[in-house]
Parts: C-alpha cells; sequence; structure tokens
C-alpha cells in the first residue's frame, strides 16, 4: 500500500 | 511605489484560476525582477511556484521589495470584473496595507478600480534543490489534462512509468486497469502537438490523481506542459506562460508504506 508523502520531507525551509 | 501593468486581463485571470483550487492564499512577492509567488497547498502535499518577470509586462515599476498577502478568493472576485482585453494594473504604495487593481477599456472609456485589503501571511518559504532528472516529458497541455481526466475515475492514483519507448500513464481500482502510452512523435507541423522524451533513466513514480487534476487548471496558459521526474523527488509540471514567466508544481509522491 502506497501512502502520500508531504512536500516538506523533500524542500528545505528557508 | 510598485505598479504592474499587463495588457490583457485574461493573462491574470488563467494565473488566478491556475491556483485558487490549491491555494486560498499567497503572498506576492514583488521586486525590480518581477513577481513570485511560492506557496504549499493545505495539505503540504505539493508546491506552487509562480514567477512573472518584470519585462514580460507592459509597466513594471518596484521602487522597494514587497510582499502582498492576498486572499486568492478575493483576488478572483476582482478578476471577474475585467473584460478579457481590458488592460490591468495593479499598484500600492510602499508598507501599505492594500493593494488597487484597476481595470481599463481598450478605449479608455470606461476605467474601473478596486482596493483590496491586504493579509499578513506568515508563510514558509522552502529552498527547491537543483535537480538533474532522469526524464523530462513535453507533451501537449490539453492531452495531459484529457489522461489525468480519464484516469482519476479508475483510481485515487496514477503510476507514471517513462522510458525510452515513451511514457505510461496507468491506473489500477475496482473496475479495472487503465493503460494510456504516449510515444514520441516523429515530425510534426505544430511543434505544440509534439510529444518529446528527454530521458537518462527510466523512472516509475506514483502520483495522486487528485492534484495532477489541481494542476490541469493551468491548461488554458500554455499548449505545453513539461513534466519532469526522478527516483524518490516530487514530479515538477511545469507550464510557460508565453513572454511573462511559468508556472510550477511540485508534487510529492506516494511511496511505500
Amino acid at each position: 500500500k502506497k501512502i502520500q508523502g508531504s512536500i516538506r520531507n523533500y524542500f528545505t525551509a528557508k | 511605489m510598485f505598479e504592474a501593468r499587463l495588457g490583457q486581463a485574461t493573462i491574470l485571470k488563467k494565473i488566478l484560476d491556475a491556483i485558487k483550487d490549491l491555494l486560498t492564499e499567497g503572498t506576492f512577492d514583488c521586486s525590480d525582477s518581477g513577481i513570485q509567488l511560492q506557496a504549499m497547498d493545505n495539505s503540504h502535499v505539493s508546491l506552487v511556484s509562480l514567477t512573472l518577470r518584470s519585462d514580460g509586462f507592459d509597466k513594471f515599476r518596484c521602487d522597494r521589495n514587497i510582499s502582498m498577502g492576498m486572499n486568492l478568493g478575493s483576488m478572483a472576485k476582482i478578476l471577474k470584473c475585467a473584460n478579457n482585453e481590458d488592460n490591468v494594473t495593479m499598484k500600492a504604495q510602499d508598507n501599505a496595507d492594500t493593494v488597487t487593481i484597476m481595470f481599463e477599456s481598450a478605449n479608455q472609456e470606461k476605467v474601473s478600480d478596486y482596493e483590496m485589503k491586504l493579509m499578513n501571511l506568515d508563510q514558509e518559504h522552502l529552498g527547491i534543490p537543483e535537480t538533474e532528472y532522469s526524464c523530462v516529458v513535453r507533451m501537449p497541455s490539453m492531452e495531459f489534462a484529457r489522461i489525468c481526466r480519464d484516469l482519476a475515475q479508475f483510481s485515487e492514483s496514477v503510476v507514471i512509468c517513462c522510458t525510452k519507448e515513451g511514457v505510461k500513464f496507468t491506473a489500477s481500482g475496482d473496475v479495472g486497469t487503465a493503460n494510456i502510452k504516449l510515444a514520441q512523435t516523429g515530425s510534426v507541423d505544430k511543434e505544440e502537438e509534439s510529444v518529446s522524451i528527454d530521458m537518462q533513466e527510466p523512472v516509475t513514480l506514483t502520483f495522486a490523481c487528485r492534484y495532477l487534476n489541481a494542476f490541469t487548471k493551468a491548461t488554458p496558459l500554455s499548449t505545453q506542459v513539461q513534466l519532469s521526474m526522478c527516483a524518490d523527488v516530487p514530479l515538477v509540471v511545469e507550464y510557460a506562460i508565453k513572454d511573462l514567466g511559468y508556472i510550477r508544481y511540485y508534487l510529492a509522491p506516494k511511496i511505500e508504506d
């Protein structure tokens, strides 16, 4: 089963 | 003082249509290089990045950098009041808490202006790393919209598989499995009808149909759409806005639980 990841996990806060 | 003028309100209407389903509000960061907006949707699954270059405007002046937080529903209401062919000008004083949006008919006989309250949005800006994408697909934007709409009937998710032979979109659900394959086009008369694939390595990724369908609201902005993919990183769906800039949507892939 696939789950939806968050975009935050891929980009860093500036 | 900030002032930006576009020859046709229709472009701004299309831009708003392309973001207002994903975002309820957004900050337009204005500088002498142009206008930028970056915001995540409410569930933090996707990110919208809009860039409008100052040289694409009929007139552009920005003495000091300003950030204008706007309710996009309110802005859409205002833009509804413009005719497509009207000139549109956005104006704000430095440190202002309102922005004025003015529409002028081509013959200057009708001039309307709308003052909208700005919002102080505490929006987090994300740094987007430079990525070498394994596959870059360019295809007609209408075709992409059609595929997303069709496949959403069968599943919440679509698997995009890109190889040098072509790109395949798959949706599996209770009804069964739907596959749509697109091969690279040979020579076509019109560039906007072509499908091209630039592949370094094959990629297979799974994405939520709901977001892909939201991105296709940008279809009226561009005849072509570009999909950039790489294993384990967000998909980039880019619509160029002719002579003005682009809108890019980043979508986190679905991953194994």
